[in-house]
């Protein structure tokens, strides 16, 4: 099984 | 103030499309370059990034940062209204409430206007680094929507690979699995039928179909799609408007539990 990631991971507040 | 008027007015219908069913309330940021937008939907898994360049305009007109906070079901009601060939003019004050939005006939003979009551909205800028990807392909927009859509009647997930061979979109479902690959393809008479595959290094990796799927909604704005994708990164899928206007999904990836 895969988990779906956040795109908050990746791209940080600004 | 604003006031921004669109030749190309179907432009504005085609985007609006595009991302109303992945993000409801946002704000169109308005400045002296152009319109922007982002916005994540609800669950934090895509993000859309929009710019309607000053240049997509004929006038175009804003001296201060104006933030239009829209609802995007309220502002499809409006956009019914537009019909093929007319201008769209849009404006608003310093610190609006309500953006007006005018639609004239290319005959000049029918002007059509609404005044759409804007809302606070506030909403979370997220810095999208700059990134060089390891792979980056172009290809028909119609044939990207078809692949998606024809892989989630098998899965919920598709795996992207691209290596020196092509690029494959593999799934595996219940009732099986299915594979589509594409190869480089130049069609010199045809050009928006070329498939181009740059590649620095060989990509896998996997997401959900029903944000793909979604992503296509905006097939109508161009008949090219360009991904790019690198691993462990999210996919960027990047339809261009007019000019260098664009729009854009970043979606994260799904990973081994």
């Amino acid at each position: 099984t895969r988990k779906q990631q956040s795109i908050l991971g990746f791209f940080a507040k600004s | 103030m604003l006031e921004a008027r669109l030749s190309q007015s179907m432009v504005l219908k085609k985007v609006v499309d595009a991302i109303k069913d992945l993000v409801q309330d946002c704000n169109f940021d308005c400045n002296d370059s152009g319109i922007a937008l982002q916005a994540m939907d609800n669950s934090h898994v895509a993000l859309v990034s929009m710019l309607l360049k000053a240049e997509s305009f004929e006038p175009y007109r804003c001296d201060r940062n104006i933030a239009l906070g829209v609802n995007l079901v309220s502002l499809t009601k409006v956009l019914r209204a537009l019909q093929n060939d007319d201008l769209v003019t849009l404006k608003a004050d310093d610190a609006p409430d309500s953006l007006n939005i005018t639609f004239e006939s290319s005959t000049a003979d029918r002007i059509s206007e609404y005044d759409l009551k804007l809302m606070d909205i506030d909403q979370e800028h997220l810095g999208i680094p700059d990134t060089e990807y390891a792979a980056t392909v172009t290809m028909p927009s119609t044939e990207f929507k078809r692949i998606c859509t024809d892989l989630q009647a098998m899965s919920e997930s598709v795996t992207i690979e691209a290596t020196k061979d092509g690029i494959k979109f593999s799934c595996a479902g219940d009732i099986g699995n299915g594979a589509v690959t594409l190869r480089n393809y130049q069609n010199v008479e045809k050009e928006h039928l070329n498939v181009d595959i740059e590649l620095t290094e060989p990509v896998s990796l996997t997401f959900s179909l029903k944000y793909l799927v979604n992503f296509c909604k905006a097939q109508p704005l161009s008949d090219r799609v360009k991904i790019c994708l690198s691993n462990e990164v999210p996919l960027l899928v990047e339809y261009l408007i007019t000019g260098t206007s664009y729009l854009r999904f970043y979606l994260a990836p799904k990973v081994r539990d």
